[in-house]
């Protein structure tokens, strides 16, 4: 069956650089892979289209009936990609985006498609409105969220963990993307088992993903022998073979404070 | 008459570090100040009062009316403390928590205490909902945005400049607070220019206002000698003497990608 999975994590943090390097990685192995940009940036599919793509929220405005083709497009290895958008700042909800292309994709059938995997790429600094609708189980199965070490990065996680409990949801686990801070595996493998969930996979910074994604590319595509690649293609497997997933148990602030502080 | 400051920047900029620092160098040339936290992390008094502060929302929960000292608290030299708080991740609105506060403060007269200065810390990761309320005539006249020379950064202070220019109101400048990138006061000038403002002062990036931090102090109160709480001094000056402000021009797309390019 298909894998739905929605990634969140705090705005930065690598969230669309890891859906986009994990949908090429995925597509290596011949898998159907969607991957559907739920952050009003707009830019997770950028290194898979070779471009920015128009928003749905954008398309819609000009045109009440789009057809699929203008909206879903296909990317490297025909990984089929689309941005929900966002509406213009100051303007309403900026969750707004996301609910309004969920509509248009059912409308159009777009999650009736013979997928592998569907990833959602979602803002994570508020989990309300729009953001949080990915969250619900006519949408993704599986939530992942992307941290670093940092305080900061970690808040966040926290913070997303008690919108998924709070919505019940679950957890499937966390993906540490390496911010190189001191003891960073040890702060996020110690992180993941206080609010009952473990790390999945950890991703090491790297200037090679950054030169891939000045060129519009993912890594997987720009320098498929790289150490890099063969990271992703290990977090892919490690994503496809995971079953566990669980209520998290968010950290209240004075244990938070403490965890950190230790 | 009373100065009533709106701070916005991306999270984790370093607003609430900048908000209680000048806060503390204003508090020193003896004048009144208030801090308005409107960021649901509901830190940005810690440094002042020397700890976490109770939220309204959470106050409200237990209390349907509460009296202004359940609300307001004073800090360093007498510096009126209070923080907005966000509802439960998952529940509704993360910015009703600054609805919310604002209801009560008015309810309360919170706003006719004689004051010099009000400052607004608001989250600006999204710029709806709650978040918006700051940017409205009725609470502050001036808008500074928080920004380091990083993308990211940038992005988002494009972002909150379109929110500002949608809701009709003013930006005064930009706080350059470093994350030592290259060449980072000459880009966050060019930005500020392109962008229709200027940069109202420069903070350096330095351990020993996180040293301060992790002791809930400010750097001006804990090492008033230093150069970091002087620079704190000159920015207040700067912002208390700033009259120029200007609707902002932000760039589309495009146009801040050709930016950042070169
Ligand atoms: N592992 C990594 N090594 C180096 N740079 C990275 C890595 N992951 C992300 N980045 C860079 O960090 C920036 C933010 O990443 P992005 O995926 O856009 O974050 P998000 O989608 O969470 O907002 C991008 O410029 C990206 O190239
Ligand atoms: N100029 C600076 N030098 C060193 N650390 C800083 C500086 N400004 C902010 N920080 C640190 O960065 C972190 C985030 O700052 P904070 O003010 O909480 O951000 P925000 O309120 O924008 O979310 C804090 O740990 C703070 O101590
Ligand atoms: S629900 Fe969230 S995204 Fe929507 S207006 Fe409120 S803060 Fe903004
Ligand atoms: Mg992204
Ligand atoms: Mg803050």
């Amino acid at each position: 069956g298909e894998k739905r999975i929605a990634i969140y994590g705090k705005g930065g943090i690598g969230k669309s650089t890891t859906v986009a390097n994990l949908s090429a990685a995925l597509s290596n192995q011949d898998l159907k892979v969607m991957v559907i940009g739920c952050d009003p940036k707009a830019d997770t599919t950028r290194t898979l289209y070779g471009q920015r793509l128009p928003t749905i929220i954008n398309t819609i405005e000009e045109n009440k009936n789009p057809s699929l083709e203008d909206i879903v497009f296909k990317g490297y290895n025909d990984i089929l990609c689309t941005e929900s958008g966002g509406p213009k700042p100051g303007v309403g909800c900026a969750g707004r985006g996301v609910i309004v292309a969920m509509k248009n994709l059912e409308k159009l059938n777009a999650f009736d498609e013979d997928l592998d995997v569907r990833f959602y790429d979602v803002l994570g600094d508020v989990v309300c409105g729009g953001f949080s609708v990915p969250l619900r189980k006519d949408y993704a199965d599986e939530v992942y969220i992307v941290s670093s070490g940092e305080y900061m990065s970690l808040y966040a996680a926290n913070n997303i963990s008690r919108g998924i409990k709070k919505l019940k949801g679950n957890l499937s686990g966390i993906i540490l993307n390496k911010r190189n801070v001191l003891n960073e595996e040890d702060i996020v493998s110690i992180f993941a088992e206080k609010i009952g969930t473990k790390v999945v996979g950890v991703i090491d910074r790297s200037h090679l993903i950054q030169d891939a994604e000045l060129d519009a590319k993912t890594v997987v595509e720009k320098y498929p022998e790289s150490v890099e690649a063969e990271l992703y293609s290990v977090l892919a497997e490690n994503i496809l073979n995971n079953n566990e997933k669980s209520t998290p148990e968010p950290m209240d602030e004075d244990e938070f404070e403490d965890f950190f502080k230790s």
